[in-house]
C-alpha cells in the first residue's frame, strides 16, 4: 500500500 | 490540495466537532445513533492505519489524530458518561448487516490483497454506509433536533464535496480511484433524501419532523 496520493486523502 | 478537498476536510470536521459539543453542552445524546458512532470510531481505525507507516504531512497527521480522537470521545461520552440518556430502544438498526458485506466486499473488490490494503478498502465501504443507523433512527421517532441536522448536513456536505475533489483531481492530475469515487457517489446519494428535508425544513426555521 504505497499510493502517496490515496494516502494524502481523509 | 485544492479548494473542494480543502472545504470538504473542515466540513468533516465541523460536523464532528458540532456532534461533540452537542452532547457536550447538552449533557445527553439523545437522538444520536452510537451504532453509528462506533461505526466511524471503526472506519477512521481501519483507514488511519497508515500514519504508522508513511507520513504526508502535518496537515494530514494531525487531522487523523484528530478525528480518530474525535470518533472515540464520541463514542465514549454515548456509552460511558452519558450513557443514561442514549436513547438504546430506537437504534436497532442492526450493523452486522453492513459490516458482514461490506467486509467480504473489501476482501473481494480491492486495489491490493494486503492486510492495510483490504484495511483501507473496508474503511471506504463502511463510511459510505455508516450513516444508516442513524437515517434510521430519525425515521423510526420521525424526528431530529436541529443542531443533529446541521451534523448530518456538514457530513453530507463533506463527501459531496469530495467528489469534485476527485473530479478535479482527474482532470488536474489524472489521478482517479474507482473505489474511492464509487463509494463516494453512494455515500452522498444517501444523503439526497435529508438534504431535501434540510433545505426545505430546518433552513426555513423548521424542526424536521416526518410525517407519520
Amino acid at each position: 500500500s504505497g499510493d502517496p496520493v490515496r494516502h494524502d486523502e481523509l | 490540495m485544492n479548494v473542494f478537498r480543502l472545504t470538504g476536510d473542515l466540513s468533516h470536521l465541523a460536523a464532528i466537532i458540532i456532534l461533540l459539543l452537542k452532547i457536550w453542552k447538552s449533557r445527553s445524546c439523545a437522538g444520536i445513533s452510537g451504532k453509528s458512532q462506533i461505526l466511524f470510531a471503526l472506519v477512521f481505525t481501519t483507514r488511519y492505519l497508515d500514519l504508522l507507516t508513511s507520513f504526508i504531512s502535518l496537515y494530514n497527521t494531525s487531522m487523523k489524530i484528530i478525528y480518530v480522537g474525535c470518533a472515540y470521545a464520541t463514542v465514549y461520552l454515548i456509552y460511558a458518561k452519558f450513557r443514561a440518556t442514549y436513547d438504546g430502544n430506537h437504534d436497532t438498526f442492526r450493523v452486522e448487516f453492513l459490516v458482514v458485506p461490506v467486509g467480504g466486499l473489501a476482501f473481494l473488490v480491492n486495489h491490493d490483497f494486503s492486510p492495510l490494503e483490504i484495511l483501507w478498502t473496508f474503511s471506504i465501504y463502511l463510511e459510505s454506509v455508516a450513516i444508516l443507523p442513524q437515517l434510521f433512527m430519525i425515521s423510526k421517532t420521525g424526528e431530529a433536533e436541529t443542531i443533529t441536522t446541521h451534523y448530518l448536513f456538514c457530513l453530507g456536505v463533506y463527501r459531496a464535496l469530495y467528489l469534485f475533489n476527485w473530479i478535479w483531481r482527474f482532470y488536474f492530475e489524472g489521478f482517479f480511484d474507482m473505489i474511492a469515487i464509487v463509494a463516494g457517489v453512494v455515500q452522498t446519494i444517501l444523503y439526497c433524501d435529508f438534504f431535501y428535508l434540510y433545505i426545505t425544513k430546518v433552513l426555513k426555521g423548521k424542526k424536521l419532523s416526518l410525517p407519520a
